[in-house]
């Protein structure tokens, strides 16, 4: 069986809120490492992936690995019912046709359960090289979210440039162009959740699609901090660490020249 | 003219 105890229970849904625009369902893969999932959107253009570790739940257990294939869209509405300071237990039997959630006020006056039923969902794994990025950017997540909204009012694709002077988002439209450079600056006297940081072995440049870029950024909550991962001729990713718990990350696929 | 990347392009399926 599997039993999740999670103390705050506004993180699930600032996570739901971070894939409900990209997937309608996805398996939740539940292992004694913890809860995990995998999916992709429908275009196959972007990946999700998420990680909540066993450590980061004040009761953890699950014997064996169970897939828990769930819509989002109801999953939503029933983590809705949820008071944000609430805490949330996630239930299933190895083989579930039903998935229990159980919701406990802060003060333990109210108590409410809500069964979910399961789905099978036959998705698509894909296998996401461990690999070391040419081009690292650590800057704050409401900073990102800013610069892909204003990029997004004015063209669909945006180029990301990264060399050891900054990073370069230039996007191209109708009513014309835009360019904004984001410069490391480490040395001031921001906190750390405020700093730009750009590691790069070489530098780094390609075509992405806003309208993605902009969903991720509904992960924003999460995490004071985003960081953008690039390799030449590979998917950009994108990751919000959750403290103590994990990460969402997404992977998108670059615009290929024809 | 750029054409958007699909993600099996890039990453092996498991």
């Amino acid at each position: 069986m599997f039993e999740a105890r999670l103390l705050q229970g506004g993180l699930l849904k600032k996570v739901l809120d971070s894939i409900k625009d990209i997937i309608t369902e996805g398996n939740f893969d539940c292992s004694p490492n913890g809860l995990s999932l995998q999916a992709m959107d429908s275009s196959h253009v972007s990946l999700i992936d998420i990680l909540l570790e066993s450590e980061g739940f004040e009761h953890y257990r699950c014997d064996r690995n169970i897939p828990m294939g769930l819509n989002i869209t109801n999953l939503v509405k029933m983590i809705k019912c949820a008071g944000s300071e609430d805490i949330v237990t996630i239930k299933c039997e190895d083989k579930p046709d039903n998935v229990t959630f159980l919701f406990e006020s802060k003060d333990n006056d109210k108590i409410s359960d809500f069964e979910m039923k399961t789905m099978t969902i036959d998705d698509e794994h894909l296998l996401v090289p461990d690999q070391t990025y040419t081009a690292v950017v650590k800057m704050p997540s409401a900073e990102f979210q800013r610069l892909c909204r204003d990029m997004a009012a004015i063209g669909d694709t945006v180029n990301i440039s990264v060399t050891k002077e900054g990073v370069r988002f230039s996007t191209t439209g109708d009513m014309g162009t835009a360019n904004i450079t984001v410069r490391p600056n480490p040395s001031g006297d921001q906190k750390e959740e405020e700093r730009t940081e750009v590691q790069i072995t070489e530098p780094v440049s390609a075509g992405f699609a806003l309208r993605y870029l902009n969903s991720f950024t509904k992960a924003t909550p999460l995490s004071p901090t985003v960081t953008l991962g690039m390799v030449p001729n590979l998917p950009i990713v994108v990751e919000y660490k959750i403290a103590d718990m994990g990460h969402v990350r997404y992977y998108l696929a670059p615009k290929i020249e024809d | 003219k750029s054409q958007q990347g699909r993600l099996e392009s890039f990453f092996g399926a498991v």
